[in-house]
């Protein structure tokens, strides 16, 4: 069991970092043991940008704590998947590049999976397939259904 | 198995019977202004998924996910999720032969929780199965991240992060 | 000493209630003391949607929430004006329109006291008289001001 | 007052000397790709306003204000924020006389804080006692909303509102 669980780590930390670089190239980010303990102990979240390990996440901005937390779900998700992924606006600390690429990235990369993702920037939605837009009218909710034009 | 449609009626802000259809079976987006509705359908795939924190949906007491707590009129919040299940080898254990699956989870003021699969009346449990055997765990989910809460993850200790990757080993 | 605590509670009260319902027409939000007790064990924040008191604030959407708050925020400010404010993404969860909303109240309602207000949100930002924008270049951040065209 | 120019060097971000000048009286904004430094600005203007829980400009200590926490050759870190005083009856107390005041804090790895009013050395004190005379207070801030902060007020327990009030009557 506790070989699974190594297994399992090496095979997310090869993701994380993967997934993280490519968002934000030029960086690097890895799950690994706390200072003197083993995998067992449990496991922090490190970054590097260029090739200085950070002493701690507390420094990154917003939109870097968006990216390296929606890396780690991902390569999550990669490693388990699910047939159905909810992401209620992941984007909201995200500018419009980042935001493009998110969307990108979920079209490119997790093609077996059903994404279901609100969001309020056209930088994410533009890549969805089907969008449905709500509305509020005469006190209650409505949901109206539009294809997008994709353009592969 | 993918979703096809979802058809709310009674449930948070959808008062009356709204049909949401024709889901992609990739890459699906919501959008609307703020109060429109958009984190109420998502509440809605939990709420027939079995969630059983309220809390999760924004909710204290299933009387609140009723159009205006039962307060106007309308009784009972109804919604029924269709989904696609012609994939046989990712089918939920024992729906092999069913191209298509409809949940369908009912809460009544006053009363308590209804479930029916493909128009049957089912057991809570009959539902957790069928949708554990997908990977789909919404009471402990690795597949939903709801509004603000994207970087609480960042805030983990050490062996929550570890715990994490136990549940998806 | 209570009386001037009640004073403050009835002025902020008053700001908190026009403002929000300026932001979100159709709402009431008040501060009002909890179940059976004075104001002097505490006070709640209560919102109405139409005439109909809501039992609590879990329902409330995402960008409800930002609009509330910052309603109150602003009603306290009104009431010890500072000579500067510092607003850093405050529109995360806002659309386009309650976005433009909040920058067009700064600009009116506010008009003696400086705002500083990061945004990624051209609905925002397009209402200020500066803008400064900030790039990364060669591994440190640099600055550069536009000054907006502000047709009144 | 209000603010007129921000000069820093060294700080966070900013290793070259960086002056952000022509601050509008009324209403300025910042934007900017992630990372580039938007927030590091307002950081800076709390270091200058003299914060002390460095955990609201998101650092553990005074050294990890400095560009590359002094790792890169850069020792010190300088802000100066000047501030137009020409509103006498809004000046700060003592200083109505004074139609500009600049105001400078300088951490050196290793070293400690130092500020400057006008160009000469001041004690923390009497640069708290200036912010302070204009409801400046960056220690319990009511004029300050930082990134992802904005709904905390709704979590707040009612004594905890209650004294928000407190503070602003
Ligand atoms: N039981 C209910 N009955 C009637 N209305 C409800 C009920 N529960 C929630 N609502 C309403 O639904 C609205 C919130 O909907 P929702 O959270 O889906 O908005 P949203 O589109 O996600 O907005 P945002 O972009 O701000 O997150 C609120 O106005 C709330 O009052
Ligand atoms: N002491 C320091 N030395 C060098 N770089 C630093 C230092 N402190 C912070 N940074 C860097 O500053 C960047 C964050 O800047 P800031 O928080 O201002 O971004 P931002 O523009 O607000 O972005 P966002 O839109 O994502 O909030 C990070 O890349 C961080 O590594
Ligand atoms: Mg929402
Ligand atoms: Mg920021």
């Amino acid at each position: 069991k506790k070989e699974t669980l190594k297994v399992t780590w090496v095979k997310v930390n090869q993701d994380f970092g993967s997934i993280f670089s490519t968002l934000l190239p030029g960086t690097m980010a890895k799950l690994e043991p706390p200072e003197g303990g083993s995998f067992l102990d449990g496991l922090e979240v490190r970054v590097a940008f260029g090739k200085v390990l950070k002493q701690s996440l507390s420094e990154l901005s917003g939109g870097q704590r968006s990216l390296l937390a929606l890396s780690l779900i991902l390569a999550l998700l990669l490693f388990k998947p699910a047939p159905l992924y909810i992401l209620d606006e992941v984007d909201a600390a995200l500018d419009l590049s980042h935001t493009q690429n998110i969307g990108r990235m979920i079209k490119a990369h997790f093609p077996h999976s059903q994404f279901i993702v609100v969001s309020l920037k056209e930088g994410m939605f533009n890549n969805a397939n089907v969008l449905f837009r709500t509305k509020f009218v005469d006190g209650v909710s409505t949901v109206q259904r539009t294809v997008t034009k994709q353009t592969k | 198995m993918h979703i096809k449609e979802i058809c709310l009626e009674g449930f948070k802000s959808y008062a009356t019977r709204t049909v949401v259809s024709g889901f992609d079976p990739h890459f699906n987006a919501i959008t609307g202004l703020n109060g429109s509705g958009k984190s109420n359908i998502l509440d809605s795939i939990c709420f027939v998924l079995g969630i059983t924190n309220l809390q999760q949906v924004r909710a204290a007491n299933l009387q609140e996910l009723v159009y205006k707590q039962g307060q106007a009129g309308i009784t009972k919040a109804t919604v029924s999720v269709t989904f696609d299940n012609s994939e046989r080898n990712r089918s939920p254990l024992g729906y092999e032969e069913h191209p298509e699956i409809t949940v369908t989870r009912q809460i009544v003021v006053g009363g308590r929780n209804k479930y029916l699969i493909n128009g049957k009346l089912a057991q809570p449990s009959q539902v957790q199965n069928l949708f554990h055997s997908v990977q789909l765990n919404v009471n402990n989910p690795h597949f939903l991240i709801m509004q603000g809460r994207i970087t609480k993850v960042l805030n983990m200790k050490p062996p929550e992060i570890l715990s994490m990757l136990e549940e998806a080993a």
